[in-house]
């Protein structure tokens, strides 16, 4: 797995 | 995107809505909590500066920009217009005790030690506590109007529901966010005994008290 780069969530 | 997801951003725009709409029908922030207001407030501007950096969607720009205006929308009805029917008694929580200590976990726990990057985890950190004021005075009053367990029924349904949108995209995407996911279980658990109580009294039509 990865993490989020850029947090694209609300 | 995905359903859970889409579904937990509506359950949120909802329930500051609804909170909204109580506020400015009834002319009252009687048993609202204005800290709770102020701490959600504060999680949605160091949560979206980045609105000012990159772009990611018209759907997720809007829906920031509403949470940002109806969050000091909420601030101001309760502080200002509203002020004299704000309950200040009740709403003794000390804020401060959730603020310092949520300020230095996000210092020292986060993915990147970026201005952005920490001011992001602090957001979600702090989120996750937010509603400790609201819970605190309804358990101190030992009662909630009914429209004020709608508004934290909702608001407590969105995060439930972005954990599963986590799973999902676990799943899907293979990515996910431990420090999202840590605080999004710890904000769901909160709500615990509050959806207890909704579920067992107020969809039963009862009011919703607490053996005070």
């Amino acid at each position: 797995w990865q993490r989020w780069s850029l947090h694209d969530e609300l | 995107m995905n359903v859970f997801r889409l579904t937990g951003d509506l359950s949120h725009l909802a329930a500051i809505i609804i909170l909204l709409l109580k506020i400015w029908k009834s002319r009252s922030c009687a048993g609202i909590s204005g800290k709770s207001q102020i701490l959600f407030a504060i999680v949605f501007t160091t949560r979206y500066l980045d609105l000012l950096t990159s772009f990611i969607s018209i759907y997720n720009t809007s829906m920031k920009v509403i949470y940002i205006g109806c969050a000091y929308a909420t601030v101001y009805l309760i502080y200002m217009k509203f002020r004299a029917t704000y309950d200040g008694n009740h709403d003794s929580f000390r804020v401060e005790f959730l603020v310092v200590p949520v300020g230095g976990l996000a210092v020292l726990v986060n993915h990147d030690f970026s201005f952005l990057e920490i001011l992001w985890t602090f957001s979600i950190y702090l989120e996750s506590v937010a509603i400790l004021p609201q819970l605190f005075m309804i358990s101190k009053t030992g009662e909630a109007e009914t429209i004020t367990t709608h508004y934290l029924f909702c608001l407590g349904l969105y995060r439930a529901l972005y954990l599963l949108n986590w799973i999902w995209r676990f799943y899907f995407e293979s990515f996910f966010d431990m420090i999202a996911i840590v605080a999004g279980v710890v904000q769901t658990v909160l709500y615990c005994d509050f959806f207890y109580l909704y579920i067992t009294k107020v969809l039963k039509g009862k009011k919703l008290s607490l053996p005070a």
